[in-house]
């Protein structure tokens, strides 16, 4: 349809209050249905464009430049209350486009998209010239690390035995040599103690996840295991169809501090 | 006081609107 009168887009400062009203929404929502990684928060608000919507309200087209946390996608933590990734832990930004509905003064997501990319190796460099870059997942050195954390874990567990979501990040340490990971769990309907073939253990209808961080250290004629895991609160039941991680939506698993989290350890092996 | 009719007087530095501020850090 051609553009008549009053039909083009309001301009809108990128610090306005309603402005970051709408971003911070679309930030939510961004969590909230996040299947993997790592929640984000709002860095920058790059671009803001107001489309007026009929029969009532307006739609925000928004440019949005977001920074990984250090807090796992399924962990119940706020976002608000999650530490940003450091520059020297080598940070992950996110690149997104949302389209957000302001009507009767809510804020609603009508689209969202995004994409996540690691800082530069220089630019790591540039801040910390000895620190440990992101490795690729999939580095032998990193799938080691992840079983053999995986399993002190487990051996040391004397309920579910827990097995493994994603990978979620991993950093080959130079000195003292060792591989640092991250990686969440799931709990089985397998006891940890009992486990013959993992193969045949199975997700609990009510899903149980947990999220861990190990460092295996070579040494003379060995390695040394460390891994720390959290236990989150048991998501409840989803209906039929639904695999895989959910999404924490709010109306799905009501949001707990993080000192309702139940601890499993921390586990030193 | 002299004025000189017709020459636009800069009114303050510009305001830029976009992109916003940097809440963290720009990688």
């Amino acid at each position: 349809a051609p553009h008549g009168p009053g039909l083009g887009y309001r301009e809108l400062n990128c610090d306005d209050p309603e402005t970051e009203q709408a971003a911070l929404a679309a930030v939510d929502y961004l969590n909230s249905n996040l299947l993997q990684g790592y929640k984000h928060t709002l860095n920058q608000i790059d671009k803001v464009k107001v489309w007026p919507r009929r029969p009532t309200g307006e739609v925000f087209e928004m440019e949005i430049d977001t920074l990984e946390t250090t807090c796992y996608a399924l962990d119940p933590t706020p976002a608000a209350n999650c530490s940003v990734r450091k520059l020297e832990q080598h940070a992950v930004e996110g690149d997104c486009d949302f389209h957000v509905l302001k009507q009767d003064g809510q804020f609603s997501v009508l689209s969202a998209k995004c994409d996540s990319s690691p800082d530069s190796a220089e630019d790591v460099r540039k801040v910390c010239p000895d620190c440990p870059l992101l490795a690729p997942l999939n580095d032998t050195r990193v799938v080691h690390a992840v079983e053999a954390a995986l399993a002190a874990f487990n051996n040391r567990n004397n309920g579910s035995y827990y097995q493994l979501v994603e990978v979620s990040r991993a950093q080959l340490v130079p000195l003292p040599v060792s591989t640092y990971v991250e990686f969440a769990v799931a709990a089985t309907d397998c006891v940890a103690k009992e486990v013959i073939d993992p193969a045949n253990c199975n997700l609990l209808a009510e899903k149980q996840y947990g999220f861990c961080k190990s460092t295996l250290t070579q040494k003379v004629g060995g390695e040394d295991v460390a891994v720390t895991c959290t236990v989150f609160p048991t998501q409840p039941v989803l209906p039929d169809g639904t695999n895989g991680p959910s999404p924490m939506v709010a109306s799905a698993a009501p949001a707990s501090p993080p000192a309702a989290a139940v601890m499993v350890g921390p586990l030193v092996v | 006081m002299v004025a000189q009719p017709g020459v636009a007087v800069a009114a303050g530095p510009v305001v830029r609107p976009c992109p916003g501020r940097i809440r963290h850090f720009k990688i």
